[in-house]
């Protein structure tokens, strides 16, 4: 495993934790889509059901169970818990999710490494994570002011991919990596998306001041 | 094979 790997996992890692325990800590989820967190949810089962077929590593394993548990417990506090459930601003949180799955599926059923379960879950899965942010890019322009953490949770997120896309080149010259087109794609898709929202952040670091997303 | 090594990522 290279280090641009590493740090794209633990940065993943670092963003879903981030917003579990500010969920958990505050027991409010204002400025959080509940859509992209059941996208995530959705991208994580599909992706990681070969946990129980092919064995890689504990590494992987540990990684995987994490991932789908976090954002599975995300859910549940945004649909389930008591204090948390109030604070969800579902008035806000509009995007049509389920377009976005019905056309990941169809575009996983059409284009995939091979027509086989396995495969057309994989290329679903990273299909649907490269706009899964949608919901909640367009949820924190219409909120404006965005809370610190849901910033530093979509900056780790946006991080993430951006580390995988530097794992994939290092990979492609160093092992020689050739059919990875549907990732190399989808992944481009995925950090332009975040590009915007990037370039406010830092704008916001730089001076100093609270996040906020032109309208 | 290439397909084994996609699914070492996460």
């Amino acid at each position: 495993m290279n280090a641009f790997r590493f740090l794209g996992d633990m940065t993943h890692l670092f963003s879903v934790l981030v917003l579990l325990l500010k969920i958990y800590a505050t027991k409010t989820c204002s400025g959080v889509s509940r859509k992209t967190q059941e996208l995530y949810l959705l991208v994580f089962v599909a992706r990681y059901l070969d946990l129980f077929t092919d064995y890689i590593s504990l590494y992987n394993s540990v990684m995987k169970i994490v991932f789908i548990t976090s954002s599975a417990a995300i859910v549940w506090y945004m649909r389930r818990h008591p204090q948390v459930r109030r604070t969800y601003d579902k008035e806000q949180d509009t995007f049509r999710h389920s377009v976005l799955v019905a056309a990941t599926f169809v575009l996983a059923l059409i284009f995939n490494d091979r027509f086989t379960f396995r495969e057309i879950c994989w290329a679903f899965s990273i299909y649907l994570e490269a706009v899964a942010i949608l919901p909640q890019l367009v949820l924190l322009q219409r909120c404006r002011n965005v809370d610190n953490l849901t910033g530093q949770y979509v900056f780790f997120l946006g991080a993430y991919r951006a580390f995988y896309i530097l794992n994939w080149i290092y990979r492609y010259f160093t092992e020689g990596h050739h059919s990875r087109w549907i990732p190399w794609i989808a992944g481009l898709v995925q950090t332009g998306l975040y590009a915007d929202f990037f370039y406010y952040y830092f704008l916001s670091w730089k001076n100093n001041v609270k996040l906020e997303l032109p309208a | 094979d290439s397909d084994d090594e996609k699914h070492d990522e996460l």
